[in-house]
């Protein structure tokens, strides 16, 4: 499904270089759950960007299911963004004008699906992650972990065959984590490829495959 | 130091109502190292607000240091909260446009502190998050981690009294959080007040006693 090869991505800074992935090789198949873990600031995020067709490389190769993501244009990236992948950001990133059923409903208006499935599937989706009775609640009236919740849903809603997930479990106590955590596995148990980012043990438990990040680098891949 | 009796904070949503914290009471001796437990959505940021006067409850009493919140003018209540009360929020609350160190010098430059001793101390709290490289990014060219440690580091800055640290390594490593931790400890060493919020039993683990709530109300406390 994924195949990246000497991916690099540097960020400019005023006169400075980040080098925040490095010369990268990774292969990815249909239907893997692999956790990507590394201390703060060695370049999870920025993987998971560069795997959803969030940011592009400064160097390398990225195939997606054996298409050349750099020579496709900006409405090509966009439509595999918003049909094919899920993705849950550190930082929620939901509108804060709209309601919790509002933003999980996005994705849907954006695909073309019927008002009536629309409102069938952002249903089922508030209840899978304990939402309904906060449905109608905006961000801002809503706790972290209820964001956090809000924000998977929307990654959920589509039935996404790739979803990214970076910390989904950051604001959850353990009994919600682990109801989350659940999700997921059903997700995956249907054939759905899964990348969590965690730092936290006990979430990557769940996955069968673990990568470790270094400054960039991958130190470590449990199915090596 | 705090003293809360029958404190309760309503939230209205339309018609709704929303009971996050119940009937409250609640006493908080100076010097202690609190940890505040609970499900997503039981209550605790609401209740940091409260404690951290950024919010009025509804009903109820809160003596902070043996003076009634309730009377304070803005004034009073913004004195209070820039010179006793340093507050890493879940949501860090940084400006977009200042940079890691600018953030953290602002309550530096509201207490009136002269231009050499603060870039002094911001360049001691920098340091002591390990963000010394990363001092002049603003937030959007920061991790998730790299943010939440600024947050961290501009509540620490003015040495505050009382620290409300509100899921302060929800986004940080196991390495990482328990360096941050390791400075809390040192803080309450010094005797200054520490009330966390955390859904991790291993950094609650560093605290003296644990509250916890279940929808607005205190269901345990092991101090009692
Ligand atoms: N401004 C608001 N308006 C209406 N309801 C609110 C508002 N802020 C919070 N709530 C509701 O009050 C309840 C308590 O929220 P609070 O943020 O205190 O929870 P929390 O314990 O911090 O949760 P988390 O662990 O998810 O951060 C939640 O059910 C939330 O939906
Ligand atoms: N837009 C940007 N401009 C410049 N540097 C950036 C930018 N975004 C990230 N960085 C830097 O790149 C490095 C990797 O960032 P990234 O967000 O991928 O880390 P991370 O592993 O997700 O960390 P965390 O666990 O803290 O979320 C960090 O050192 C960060 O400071
Ligand atoms: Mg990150
Ligand atoms: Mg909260």
């Amino acid at each position: 499904l994924i195949e990246m090869t000497g991916l690099n991505r540097i960020y400019t800074v005023g006169a400075e270089k980040v080098h925040a992935v490095r010369d990268m090789d990774l292969v990815v198949k249909t239907g893997e759950y692999m956790s990507i873990m590394g201390a703060s600031g060695s370049g999870k995020s920025t993987l998971m960007n560069l795997i959803g067709c969030l940011d592009t490389p400064t160097s390398g190769n990225y195939l997606l299911n054996g298409l050349d993501v750099s020579v496709m244009n900006d409405d090509e990236l966009a439509t595999i963004r918003n049909r094919e992948i899920g993705f849950v950001f550190q930082t929620f990133n939901l509108l804060a004008r709209s309601t919790a059923a509002q933003n999980i409903e996005l994705p849907l208006i954006y695909g073309g699906v019927s008002e009536r499935e629309r409102k069938q599937r952002v249903a089922e989706a508030v209840e899978a992650v304990s939402l309904t009775d906060r449905a109608h609640h905006k961000p801002n009236e809503l706790s972290g972990g209820q964001r956090q919740r809000v924000a998977i849903a929307r990654a959920l809603v589509c039935n996404p065959s790739l979803l990214l997930a970076d910390e989904p479990t950051g604001n959850l106590d353990s009994k919600t984590s682990e109801e989350i955590m659940g999700l997921l596995d059903d997700l995956n148990n249907k054939g759905h490829t899964i990348i969590v980012v965690t730092h936290e043990e006990d979430i990557a438990d769940h996955t069968s495959r673990i990568i470790r990040l270094i400054d960039g680098v991958i130190s470590s891949d449990s199915s090596l």
